[in-house]
């Protein structure tokens, strides 16, 4: 995956990511796709999330899946999730919930909703995130609505690992973050970084916003044969876009 | 960084003076209200009714990927998430049993899908 919140001059704020999903689980050799990335394409939809009878917040979902990796709570905050990998992963945080030792620990994307339920500032959604404990390692993207607002949250199971705000962003005005670490390389062989960064520096500043931000998301290798969808979303205006993705041809597999 | 060979080669579109954002393409998804002041073995049923079929094919497929390799895996995610899922906390719990319920598809397999994200951590 690949999440980007990019900032133009004017302070507005534009988040926005890939999904990626379905690595080695079963290539489709007639269509040249992974054949769980084409099953998800065709289950996405968006949701608007209603309580007391208006809108609350508006994700995107694969049908089916009650949690959130994706979302938007219009004029408080933007959140998206990436993997992240570990050892001490999903299923050391799973084993410790199922043997009763980590009760209170979230699952990430019932974290990510319980977080556009009830929070409703950038500062409140990012304290939760960065302190609730939870039951696998994770990237928290979070953006909001005023100037310099965005951070990537680099989640452990008990505590926020790393902490990078747009504010003290290596780039000046964006965020960018695949499935590594801020603080560490990427493995060579998946590095979605360089790339990245490449192409938003060709974009500049001046041309942040859902057009700009979308070409760079449908570059290779940020788009590959596991990208799903891209999701564009502004706080500021609550506009939320999903684009089917897919990379049809010459394109590498993830 | 090591730059992936041709055609493969990392290529910001950018280069080419093209614009690839079409915002009428957002259109193709479809929205769907789920209002949280029902009880939450309602919330879905529109949304797991409307895309059963689709949700089935995807499950199917991991299935079949996982058999050759475990070949009781279908029996096993169950039997283990089946019983996992009456341990879920609230409102996920009832509402992922109603979305088992309206797409006939086994409680543990659907478990099994919301629950993917921690399963793929490792």
């Amino acid at each position: 995956c690949t999440s980007i919140i990019a900032q133009d001059k004017d302070g507005h704020l534009t988040h926005a990511r890939n999904l990626d999903f379905g690595l080695f689980l079963g290539w489709d050799p007639v269509a040249h796709e992974w054949q769980i990335s084409q099953k998800l394409r065709k289950i996405i939809i968006n949701v608007n999330w209603i309580k007391n009878g208006k809108l609350l917040f508006k994700s995107n979902n694969f049908a089916g899946y009650v949690g959130i990796y994706n979302g938007l709570k219009p004029g408080a905050f933007s959140l998206t999730a990436n993997e992240r990998y570990q050892l001490e992963g999903g299923y050391y945080g799973m084993l410790k919930w199922a043997f009763g030792l980590e009760a209170d620990g979230k699952w990430m994307s019932w974290l990510a909703r319980e977080t556009f339920e009830l929070k409703n500032s950038y500062l409140d959604a990012k304290e939760h995130l960065m302190n609730t404990p939870m039951l696998s390692p994770v990237y928290f993207i979070l953006g909001g609505v005023n100037k310099n607002e965005g951070c990537i949250i680099t989640r452990s199971l008990n505590g926020t690992a790393l902490l990078t705000e747009l504010a003290d962003a290596k780039n000046g005005w964006y965020l960018l973050q695949t499935n590594y670490d801020q603080d560490q390389q990427d493995l060579y062989l998946d590095d979605r970084d360089t790339p990245g960064d490449r192409c938003m520096d060709k974009l500049t500043q001046k041309n942040a916003g859902f057009q700009g931000v979308f070409n760079v998301l449908s570059s290779r290798t940020n788009l590959n044969k596991l990208t799903t969808y891209t999701v564009l979303m502004s706080v500021e205006t609550a506009r939320f876009e999903t684009i089917l993705q897919s990379c049809p041809g010459e394109c590498y597999p993830w | 960084h090591v730059e992936l060979p041709a055609p493969y080669t990392d290529h910001c579109i950018l280069d080419d003076k093209t614009n690839l954002y079409d915002p009428s393409k957002q259109f193709d998804i479809q929205w769907f209200d789920i209002n949280l002041d029902l009880p939450p073995s309602e919330r879905w049923k529109q949304v797991a009714g409307a895309y059963k079929v689709q949700i089935k094919e995807l499950i199917g497929v991991l299935i079949e990927l996982i058999s050759p390799i475990f070949p009781n895996a279908v029996d096993w995610a169950d039997d283990v998430f089946g019983e996992m899922a009456l341990k879920l906390p609230q409102p996920y719990r009832d509402e992922i049993m109603s979305i088992s319920q309206v797409t006939g598809i086994p409680l543990g397999q659907i478990t099994m899908y919301n629950i993917f994200y921690e399963i793929f951590t490792v």
